[in-house]
């Protein structure tokens, strides 16, 4: 898994 | 984009039109944090800053747009247009307590120590908390009217939804964020007491009253 930004969600 | 996420947003978007119309429908504040309200515009803004920086999707600008308008919204007809009705003596929660620290905390732990991803970091921890001057302000008046414990199930049910949406992700993209899952974890912790308290009492007729 990779530790990132849900950037995509609200 | 799973049905859990999907569900989650329909949620969130559904708890802030509910208090929306519940304040304009009423011509009425009363028993609603304005606190919180502010912090939950804070929220956004510092968020969806990115709105400026990169595209995703029509679906998340519109909803992001939404989302801060209609907090700003809410905070106009709290602090303008409906203040007679504001009860502030009982919205007595300090939020220094929680900004502070908050704000201390997105500076030591993010993923980059970065402007913007600060400020993202910041807006995760802030919305995990946003909602104690609104439940503080109930344990406070010992009362909830109906309508106010819907936006509340509502506000509440999106980010347990969003839970469910990160095991999703963790299991077919590979993928999460810890930041994100353990501030989610704190914040649906916090509506348990109130979820208990909506299926014992509001689902079965009753008005959400505490024993004094």
């Amino acid at each position: 898994g990779t530790d990132s930004n849900l950037k995509d969600e609200l | 984009m799973n049905i859990f996420r999907l569900t989650g947003d329909l949620s969130h978007l559904a708890a802030i039109i509910i208090l929306l119309l519940k304040i304009w429908k009423s011509r009425s504040c009363a028993g609603i944090s304005g606190k919180s309200q502010i912090l939950f515009a804070l929220v956004f803004t510092t968020r969806y800053l990115d709105l400026f920086t990169s595209f995703i999707s029509l679906y998340n600008t519109c909803m992001k747009l939404i989302y801060i308008g209609c907090a700003y919204a809410t905070v106009y007809l709290i602090y303008a247009k409906f203040r007679a009705t504001y009860d502030g003596n009982h919205d007595s929660f300090r939020v220094e307590f929680l900004v502070v620290p908050v704000g201390g905390l997105s500076v030591l732990i993010n993923h980059d120590f970065s402007p913007l991803e600060i400020l993202w970091t910041f807006s995760i921890y802030l919305e995990s908390v946003a909602i104690l001057p609104q439940l503080f302000m109930i344990s406070k008046t010992g009362e909830a009217e109906t309508i106010t414990t819907h936006y509340l199930f509502c506000l509440g049910l999106y980010r347990a939804l969003y839970l469910f949406n990160w095991i999703w992700r963790f299991y077919f993209e590979g993928f999460f964020d810890m930041i994100a899952i353990v501030a989610g974890v704190v914040q649906t912790v916090l509506y348990c007491d109130f979820f208990y308290l909506y299926v014992t009492k509001v689902l079965k007729g009753k008005k959400l009253s505490l024993p004094a």
